[in-house]
């Protein structure tokens, strides 16, 4: 998946770092530091409709499908997550516990159109 | 708004970069406490001693934790009966995950002074905050220590879950194994009780008992 640039009006992903000091969070979270909060932005016309920005399989069923019935759909593909993984994070409970837990799909890796 | 811009997405005006830095920020406080399962951030009352957290974060290493929605935890004692500060002292943990949790593996870390009289036979009970007298505890465990430093006592999952008091209250009971060593010999201290040094519970504890799901499925 691209990651956005100014001019790129197509789905692709953004990406954001968010220290837990900005948060002021530092004080219960102990590790990580901070983590990347990345969000997929971007148009999907037609053509890229079905694309998962990965394995190109699926966009050329739903490719296939489009032009078989309609060349102009009349719903929307949207840019969507299409990869994530898991924040394996330390932190102080209300208790003073020392927690470590995964917190599954919190990473966007990949974004592609619905 | 940037007015000469437009937003790539929904074609309506872009957000300038100093707003969507907020978004950013307020959508990671919820994305954050969405997943840990909390309303709001924990208030810390009595963070654990900065020596004690780091011994802690030693043994809890960054990485991913053991597959099926687990978890690790460290839970500090505090000492709540200050008369023996030999071994035989009652640990007090707060841990109100084990009321939710399913607990898979539970080990008590106790740091045994150079002062080791021999061998030391060490029994852990479980005590009913409920309840007064001997009649009170169930025994847990019995181990023998025979070094000092460092100990992982094994403990019993089943033994430490069941009761619906978020309040865990261990009591040590040790005794020399051999007949000769003196009494003096158990009033000095035997275990370090504060500090970095201070005795926890390492858990490994499930996001949810085993089982409920099927049950739930069917």
């Amino acid at each position: 998946t691209p990651t956005c640039e100014p001019d790129n009006p197509l789905c692709c992903r953004r990406d954001h770092y968010v220290d837990f000091q900005d948060l002021g969070w530092r004080d219960w979270i102990l590790q990580p530091e901070g983590y990347q909060l990345n969000y997929c932005s971007g148009q999907c016309p037609p053509h890229l409709a079905g694309s998962p920005g990965i394995a190109a399989s699926f966009h050329s069923a739903v490719f296939s499908l489009l032009k078989a019935n309609n060349p102009w759909p009349t719903g929307t593909s949207c840019c969507v997550p299409t990869a994530r993984r898991p924040l394996s994070l330390l932190y102080l409970d209300h208790n003073g516990n020392v927690v470590k837990t995964d917190v599954p799909d919190m990473v966007v890796e990949a974004c592609g159109c619905s | 708004q940037g007015a000469e811009s437009a937003c790539s997405t929904c074609g309506g005006p872009t957000v300038a970069p100093q707003a969507e830095r907020a978004l950013v920020l307020e959508l990671a406080k919820q994305q954050i406490l969405k997943g840990l399962h909390l309303t709001s951030r924990p208030k810390i009352t009595h963070p654990p001693p900065q020596a004690a957290l780091t011994r802690a974060l030693r043994r809890l290493q960054p990485g991913s934790v053991a597959p099926g929605n687990r978890e690790e935890v460290i839970s500090f004692a505090t000492i709540t009966d200050s008369s023996t500060s030999t071994c035989s002292s009652m640990l007090t943990f707060h841990l109100s995950t084990l009321r939710s949790h399913h607990l898979y593996q539970a080990r008590l870390w106790l740091h045994m002074l150079p002062t080791l009289p021999g061998t030391l036979y060490l029994r852990i009970f479980r005590r009913d905050p409920r309840r007064r007298g001997r009649g009170s505890r169930t025994l847990l465990a019995e181990h023998q220590v025979t070094t000092s430093g460092w100990h992982a006592l094994t403990l019993p999952s089943s033994g430490l879950t069941g009761e619906e008091s978020s309040i865990l209250k261990l009591q040590l009971d040790c005794r020399p194994l051999q007949g000769n060593s003196t009494v003096a010999g158990l009033r000095r201290r035997l275990l370090y009780t504060a500090g970095q040094q201070r005795p926890f519970l390492e858990l490994k504890i499930g996001a949810n008992r085993p089982g409920v799901g099927r049950s739930r499925r069917r």
